[in-house]
């Protein structure tokens, strides 16, 4: 029932009591940082017009709004002088570790998904959503396949006026190294290692979608649904996001956008461990 | 060269705009995984020649390099079944790095050797229990023992030599709370 919360020189991650990640204090400020797992239900179209086709493989449609996968979050804490934990269990199939190395300035979470159920017949398209109180107002950033970072507008298109219909689907961008949000005081940038759609719906949030699986094909040519499987259940994918939140200041040096972009070398090019069982053939004298 | 040739014509392959996307059929992606394997594996075979120049010991390296391709569900047959194990970082970014290693191991008391015989700091992380009840995993790791690179040159590498101890002063235990 105590207060829990992780952290090292640098920074410290709070946890409410309900198990979700709240707050970061960084430099001595506290700021409001939440984390959940949330899904949209993929849309069932009939697929004979082009605005009423299904989610599917080639594009991402949800039928209404997401819906959080729990209220309570079944945490445990480990602690050590290299690195300290929290594992979550959001459900019987979402579970998460959050984690902070001694030393490193950002937070890693590791992110467990699936198999999705399907039982109720519904498809499910799922995000990790982090919500801070950076007044971003509609702007984000979203990498170029590693490169530059593109400004996004949300409803909005730099050459075309825009009469959004979708206003999901219609704000999602192709995410492969980083997305991030910032106003005058802070910013807070998101990594991941693999490609994902993710957005800025609201002032101050981020998400990306981190799994999905759906029941009817989109009619865009590949002609299955996507429902993959895996020894008779569906897929569970794992994989990590990394988090920087700090100071927007461009005066501060070096900025919180150089530590984003070796962070990035770093995670996307990461240190090859190769390992060798050496019982009875090399002593570490012999090692040596 | 045939080795890699085979993986290059792979990673040629895997351009094509669906195998980019996801939106191959379901078939198709199950054969390009196989093709990505085994041209993987053939690739294995270069990587080993290369650890064991770089080395410079060549003749006294008579075991295999594995890199573990279960990792992802926190399992691998070799940190978890030896008692003795060497590690060897290979830091490809052309600065030095400081990453974290966590390999899969039994709960135990674990010692981390450097090459200048000094004890590295090391603990060892309960594996969360969601991972170990995958019903695929097959894996007696209960644990990760976690340590950290000390400055990886650029371009260059650093061993270490891991072993499992009878007492208790070797790795920390971290402290759970539920």
């Amino acid at each position: 029932e105590d207060n829990v919360s992780i952290g090292n020189d640098h920074l410290t991650v709070h946890f409410d009591e309900n198990g979700f990640m709240s707050q970061i204090t960084i430099d001595g400020e506290t700021h409001p940082l939440k984390q959940n797992f949330l899904y949209y239900e993929g849309a069932y179209g009939n697929n004979e017009e082009f605005r009423n086709r299904s989610s599917g493989a080639y594009i991402f449609r949800p039928n209404g709004t997401e819906k959080a996968v729990t209220d309570v979050v079944e945490i445990q804490v480990v602690k050590s002088d290299l690195v300290q934990e929290v594992h979550q269990i959001f459900n019987e199939w979402i579970s998460q570790v959050i984690r902070v190395y001694a030393g490193q300035e950002h937070v890693e979470l590791e992110w467990l998904v699936g198999p999705i159920p399907i039982d109720d017949s519904k498809g499910k398209e799922i995000i990790s959503r982090f919500e801070s109180d950076i007044k971003s107002e509609g702007t984000f950033w979203t990498d170029s396949n590693g490169r530059e970072m593109l400004r996004r507008v949300r409803n909005y298109r730099e050459t075309w006026e825009l009469d959004l219909v979708e206003p999901v689907a219609g704000n999602y961008y192709p995410i492969t190294a980083k997305i991030a949000v910032e106003d005058d005081h802070s910013r807070m940038a998101v990594l991941n290692d693999r490609a994902q759609g993710g957005s800025s719906l609201v002032d101050g949030q981020l998400e990306l979608m981190v799994h999905r699986r759906l029941l009817r094909d989109d009619a865009f040519g590949v002609g299955e649904a996507l429902n993959e499987t895996q020894y008779g259940a569906g897929i569970v994918a794992r994989g990590k996001h990394w988090l920087f939140f700090g100071s927007s200041q461009k005066a501060v040096s070096p900025t919180l956008q150089a530590k984003e972009r070796f962070l990035q070398n770093k995670v996307l090019l990461p240190s090859w461990p190769f390992v060798s069982a050496v019982d009875n053939v090399l002593t570490y004298d012999d090692y040596l | 060269e045939s080795h890699l040739t085979a993986l290059r014509e792979v990673m040629g392959v895997m351009q094509h705009h669906d195998a980019i996307t996801g939106t191959e059929k379901q078939h198709v992606a199950d054969d390009y995984a196989r093709m990505l394997y085994e041209a993987f594996e053939a690739c294995s075979a270069n990587t080993r020649s290369a650890l064991n120049q770089l080395t410079g010991e060549r003749d006294s390296f008579k075991f295999d390099w594995g890199y573990c391709k279960q990792a992802n569900v926190s399992a691998c047959a070799m940190t978890e079944s030896s008692d003795n194990l060497v590690v060897l970082l290979y830091n490809p970014l052309g600065h030095s790095s400081n990453d974290f290693v966590r390999l899969p191991v039994k709960e135990g008391n674990y010692l981390v050797r450097n090459d200048r015989g000094q004890t590295v700091r090391s603990t060892l992380i309960p594996i969360p229990g969601s991972v170990i009840d995958l019903p695929f995993r097959e894996s007696e790791a209960t644990h990760e023992l976690v340590f950290q690179g000390e400055q990886v040159a650029p371009v260059g590498y650093k061993s270490y030599y891991v072993s499992k101890e009878e007492s208790k002063s070797s790795s920390s235990a971290a402290v759970m709370r539920q």
